[in-house]
């Protein structure tokens, strides 16, 4: 028996934003550790991984490990009818079965939705993430600067070339019309964390990616008032959301471009 | 012209 509840099923809900333009279907992987998807886009050139901590859930009850392969699609239109201050309760029976139920109930309680999910068989492989990689340059910012960066760099070309330097961070970018160049700072006497720019770097860092990938993580801002991007020469790009303090995270994965 | 990589690939040679 698998059966978790989580007060704010708008977190659910961005959790969902922020991958279902990039992958079709996943499995959720559940344990007593928490919720876990990992999934790659079909060009397999980016991964999402998502974690969402047991301790995240107000309740969590995961008797044996079990996956949910869901159509993210189909998710997120059952997801579309939970209200702004819902919570939502996720039940399915162990291993084989053929449907997961998600339950909405308004902050007030006089109002409950169930619905019953169509769960489908998902062959996935799931790769191994290394996790102990040291990268040359981490820049921590705001999500909504990010955003904000690869929402106008993007219109200018496809492709874009980061660069982490003594002088800041870069986002070099050409196109048909011409070419863009932004350049970020550290700024960390900003107020608040969250407002804060942070670049670390060991050693000049300068990578080239597709564009389109990082507008699909893009999608994660609601979810975390920060982002933290690391990049190291020739491994992918790691793009990572936190949710909450210790809810989880949303990490994005990117092949670089490479000049042969 | 900077070439697209496979994910898979850099994992499998991490």
């Amino acid at each position: 028996m698998f059966e978790a509840r989580m007060a704010q099923a708008s977190t659910l809900k961005k959790v969902l934003e922020a991958v279902k333009d990039m992958v079709s279907e996943g499995n959720f992987d559940c344990s007593e550790e928490g919720i876990c998807l990992q999934a790659m886009d079909v060009a397999h050139v980016s991964l999402v991984n998502v974690l969402l901590r047991a301790q995240g859930f107000e309740m969590f009850r995961c008797d044996r490990n079990l996956a949910l392969g869901i159509q993210l699609a189909n998710l997120s239109k059952v997801l579309n009818c939970a209200g702004k201050d819902d919570a939502v309760t996720v039940k399915a029976e162990d291993e084989g079965a053929d449907t997961a139920e998600f339950m909405f109930e308004s902050s007030k309680g006089d109002r409950i939705t169930t619905f019953e999910l169509t769960l489908m068989d998902i062959d996935s492989e799931h790769l191994g993430v290394p996790e102990d990689t040291t990268y040359t340059a981490v820049i921590k910012m705001p999500s909504t600067e990010f955003r904000r960066i690869i929402s106008d760099l993007s219109t200018i070309g496809d492709t874009v070339t980061i660069e982490v330097s003594k002088d800041g961070a870069s986002f070099q970018v050409s196109g048909d019309i011409g070419k863009g160049n932004l350049c970020i700072q550290s700024n960390t006497a900003a107020d608040k964390p969250s407002e804060r720019v942070e670049i670390t770097m060991e050693e000049p860092t300068k990578q080239t990616y597709a564009m389109r990938y990082l507008s699909f993580f893009t999608k994660a801002a609601p979810l975390s008032d920060t982002v933290t991007i690391s990049l190291s020469p020739d491994v992918p790009l790691v793009v990572e959301f936190n949710i909450g303090e210790e809810v989880g995270y949303v990490k994005y994965y990117l092949a670089p471009k490479i000049t042969e | 012209t900077p070439v697209q990589n496979d994910l898979e690939e850099f994992f499998a040679m991490c």
